[in-house]
């Protein structure tokens, strides 16, 4: 096999498609792509999940173009070119030539799912390799309805990435991955999942996801970390035991573009990188977050404009880390101009799927940032934070 | 399975330089333009794991009609794909 040299940093990518090809059903594309993802989630340290959220920036961005495309690498109608891919460090997109003959499970035309498995190897990372039989050979192989990964392929991406970690069972989910993350070296033996606390009073001190990829709920003394079935196994653990001389009883957390976690209690704010505390921490929310008044109830990264937002009691302040000052004057707002988040909150998150979750006592709201509300599904918000995000 | 297109000479030269394998930026006179095709053409031959003739033998070209991925095969020289 042979690495490009470059690799995601996260291990919770997100993609979405953005043009489909005419000949095929939408479903059935997204089912194809979801499952030539897995085929690399499946061996290795690394999750993804799909946004649909138009607008909302994602790792892998795919779509199916004729001929020039706007990149320099016009494709050629049907046969010779079937697709190509960017490297991590050149974006990580894919491109599928809109006029090959595109098919599902079928000797005839091109098998989407192959072809999209061997391009996602070189979003992740992977060059060609000399190996005919592999998936990262160059050449279509045609349709092969038992397909595998070759182990030159597995090794190549466990080079990149590492093994898959077991605890994330290997299924194809409705809802996001969570996250398949390494926790520090220091993580203790896995002990039974006791979510009992949780299940029984769901409210929370704080809530993030972080630079492992995974995303972890605080409360109290313990902390838990979540995957897509809700609590992983072996957590709670003590805050403690994992985060140094961050306190219990949180206020806020919230993880900034630069993977920096921040977590706020009172009139003090530790900062973690890859989940390590720099040094120099606790300091004091002035010193860094001018404007932001102690004791707030929540932060988070708002999707919408990538701005970070403080809220407490019935008021919110935004804090742009580009301008001076950080929180301009008009602040602090009603949060009423949120329509439908409710005062008093525990917590939010900018979670994974590219939406804003807000959490109080035992529900959890999602804001629609194009409507600027509440999401009015079916079943509709607030729902049962225990239920949905905890497994209870 | 997909319609293949014929791979004539120059296009085998283009293949080549598409994939990596010949730098169409190297300015060479003749003789040492020829060495340096026949060397990509062996390049290639042997990564694709075929006889390693020089030549565009009907093997080489009919593996140059295989369709396929349009990612270079040799990254080395991979300017063109830009930072997006």
């Amino acid at each position: 096999y042979a690495l490009q040299g470059s690799r995601w940093k996260v291990r919770d990518l997100s993609y979405r498609i953005t043009k489909y090809p005419r000949g095929l059903k939408t479903a059935d594309v997204d089912r194809e792509i979801s499952q030539a993802f897995q085929i690399w989630e499946n061996v290795a340290n690394i999750s993804f999940h799909r946004v649909d959220t138009v607008g909302s920036k994602v790792h892998i961005e795919i779509r199916f173009e004729k001929g020039e495309h706007g990149d320099g690498d016009a494709f050629d109608g049907e046969g010779g070119t079937l697709a190509h891919a960017y490297f991590p460090v050149y974006g990580g997109d894919a491109h599928f030539d809109e006029e090959e003959k595109w098919t599902i499970e079928s000797y005839r035309g091109t098998n989407l799912f192959q072809v999209a498995a061997h391009e996602f190897g070189h979003s992740l990372g992977l060059s060609h390799s000399d190996v005919r039989s592999s998936l990262m050979a160059p050449f279509y192989r045609g349709y092969h309805p038992s397909f595998k990964l070759d182990s030159d392929d597995t090794n190549a991406i466990q080079a990149l990435y590492g093994k898959r970690i077991k605890s994330v069972p290997v299924t194809t989910t409705k809802r996001p991955i969570i996250g398949a993350g390494n926790f520090p070296k220091k993580e203790t033996p896995s002990t039974p999942t006791d979510k009992s606390k949780l299940c029984d009073d769901p409210k929370i001190d704080a809530i993030a996801h972080m630079a492992d990829g995974f995303t972890y709920v605080f409360k109290g003394s313990d902390f838990y970390r979540l995957t897509e079935n809700g609590v992983a196994d072996g957590y709670p653990k003590k805050i403690r035991t994992m985060f140094g001389t961050l306190e219990d009883n949180l206020d806020a957390a919230f993880t900034w573009t630069n993977d920096r976690t921040y977590f706020f209690k009172g009139n003090k704010y530790w900062r973690f990188t890859d989940m390590t505390m720099d040094t120099g921490y606790p300091k004091d929310i002035s010193d860094g977050f001018e404007g932001i008044p102690a004791n707030i109830d929540t932060a988070f990264v708002w999707s919408g404009n990538g701005k970070i937002y403080f809220f407490k009691g019935d008021k919110y302040w935004r804090f742009d880390p580009s301008r001076r000052p950080p929180v301009s004057s008009g602040y602090p707002k009603p949060i009423s101009n949120w329509e439908g988040v409710p005062n008093n909150l525990d917590a939010a998150l900018r979670y994974s799927n590219g939406h804003t979750y807000f959490f109080r006592a035992n529900k959890y709201w999602r804001f629609n940032d194009r409507n600027f509300a509440v999401d009015t599904t079916d079943p509709p918000f607030p729902r049962n934070t225990a239920q949905w995000w905890f497994g209870c | 399975a997909p319609v293949v297109a014929p791979v004539s000479d120059t296009s085998a030269m283009m293949y080549l330089s598409q994939f990596g394998w010949l730098d169409p930026s190297a300015r060479k006179p003749g003789s040492a333009a020829l060495l340096d095709i026949r060397n990509a053409v062996k390049d290639f031959q042997s990564f694709a794991g075929l006889n390693q003739t020089g030549e565009l033998d009907d093997e080489t070209l009919q593996l140059m009609n295989m369709p396929r991925c349009g990612v270079r095969d040799k990254i080395g020289h991979d300017a063109r794909r830009k930072k997006r």
